[in-house]
């Protein structure tokens, strides 16, 4: 380019920042004539550190949602429901918000929790990251990071612990991890954790 | 070896003209 032939900058910021997976935003509006599965939506798919600004920039922020909806962001070819092959063994580290929180930690946690998946923050651990999803609701918001083997202890707890670390969680918030088939049999009482930090 | 990036550096990389 006319940039790169002037050599008034160096070269390398022209170069995208390749993630180390490609990841897609998946968005959910609850729609009456349409089932859960057909109302989440692929929104799209980047695998450059520039192109999630891109996205990210261009969106609503979480907090800015109607309640309701979700915003999901999976490693690409996994979607964000219990049922994939890569989520159905496993589980998620949950993080309950109260309704003060909306306006004070749900952006900055949604934010924190996409950029440790893009930078592959929990480093080997990184693989067993699924995606993670924020549920905007009434009773208060949900934070959820989806990993793939809820049998993997040291993984789940090395990610959880890093998860704590950079979201600086006190002891207002609580985080458990639940299984998947323990949510999917419990739907509309408290599932029990199974880990917690 | 895995593309991984720190929080600081993926931040700085937001508002970066050259980045586009």
């Amino acid at each position: 380019t006319e940039v790169a032939s002037s050599g008034e900058f160096p070269p390398e910021y022209l170069i995208k920042h390749p993630l180390q997976n490609t990841w897609t935003l998946w968005y959910y509006e609850p729609d009456r004539t349409k089932t859960w599965e057909e109302s989440q939506r692929e929104i799209t798919s980047f695998d450059t550190a520039e192109d999630f600004w891109s996205l990210y920039n261009h969106i609503k922020t979480a907090s800015e949602l109607r309640q309701g909806c979700d915003y999901s962001m999976f490693k690409q070819g996994i979607r964000p429901m219990w049922e994939d092959d890569q989520n159905k063994c496993g589980g998620r580290w949950l993080i309950n918000l109260d309704k003060k929180q909306r306006t004070t930690d749900l952006d900055n946690f949604w934010l924190e929790i996409l950029l440790c998946m893009i930078g592959e923050a929990f480093n080997e651990y990184s693989d067993d990251v699924c995606g993670a999803v924020v549920n905007i609701r009434p009773k208060g918001d949900k934070l959820g990071v989806w990993t793939s083997n809820a049998d993997c202890a040291d993984s789940v707890m090395e990610i959880g612990r890093k998860l704590k670390e950079r979201l600086r969680i006190t002891s207002k918030t609580t985080m458990g991890y639940q299984v998947h088939k323990d949510t999917m049999v419990k739907a509309g009482s408290q599932t029990k954790n199974t880990y917690t930090l | 070896g895995r593309k991984s990036y720190d929080r600081e550096f993926l931040l700085r990389l937001q508002f970066d003209p050259n980045s586009k």
